[in-house]
């Protein structure tokens, strides 16, 4: 563990609080897409099935569970409880065409051929294309709300953090992965637009609209 | 194991 990595982490906690602190207070998820927050569940369950196989930390093990148990509440408020807000027409993205290529690219690179190592190299290839659905649904309306510029601040400095977590790695350990890391550098990169517009708008108090 | 040490993050 490491400065970077640890704080990677915590940012990517706060993202997941921020979103569900918005859905909460507003009793809304207008704008936020439905379909990148399945994504990322089925991230989190194909990553974390090493939770019944391997034992690493008690941070690591309590982390996966608050990332699974948060995304999947995520869920039932948008799906269940607040379904009534949830922006179906602009949602429109189809998830297919991340899952399939995904698992497809998961099938021919990954470290090893077994179920559990498959798996887990599918949700790295997921996790770098999962905000995709949120970004296209932001595109559509033209707009965010502050708190969802927050919330997608947070979770794009997240991996930009691991990627300095894997530099440091490289340097200190002589560990690298370059899956992981090839991933992690599209996943950042796909956020790129996003954080220029966060710096030059949101943070000097305008609310994030896209240029029409 | 090289790759094994991934898994120790999140």
């Amino acid at each position: 563990m490491n400065i970077f990595r640890l704080a990677g982490d915590l940012s990517h906690l706060l993202a997941i609080i921020l979103l569900l602190i918005k859905i909460w207070k507003t009793r809304s998820c207008a704008g936020i897409s439905g379909k990148s927050q399945i994504l990322f569940a089925v991230v989190y369950v194909s990553r974390y099935l090493d939770l019944v196989t391997t034992f690493i930390s008690l941070y690591n093990t309590l982390m996966k569970l608050v990332f699974i148990t948060s995304s999947f509440a995520t869920l039932y408020l948008m799906y269940v409880k607040f379904k009534a807000t949830y922006d179906h027409n602009h949602d429109s993205f189809r998830i297919e065409f991340l899952l399939l290529p995904c698992f497809v690219l998961a099938l021919l690179i990954n470290a090893s051929f077994t179920p559990l190592e498959v798996l887990w190299t599918f949700s790295i290839y997921l996790e770098a294309v999962a905000i995709l659905p949120q970004l296209f649904l932001v595109s559509k309306t033209g707009e965010a709300e502050s708190i969802t510029s927050h919330y997608l601040f947070a979770l794009g400095s997240y991996r930009a953090l691991y990627l300095l977590n894997w530099i440091y790695r490289y340097y200190a350990e002589g560990h690298y992965d370059l899956i992981a890391i090839f991933a992690g550098a599209i996943q950042t990169i796909l956020y790129c637009d996003f954080f220029y517009l966060y710096i030059t708008k949101v943070l000097k108090g305008k609310k994030l609209q896209l240029p029409a | 194991m090289q790759h094994e040490n991934s898994h120790d993050e999140l």
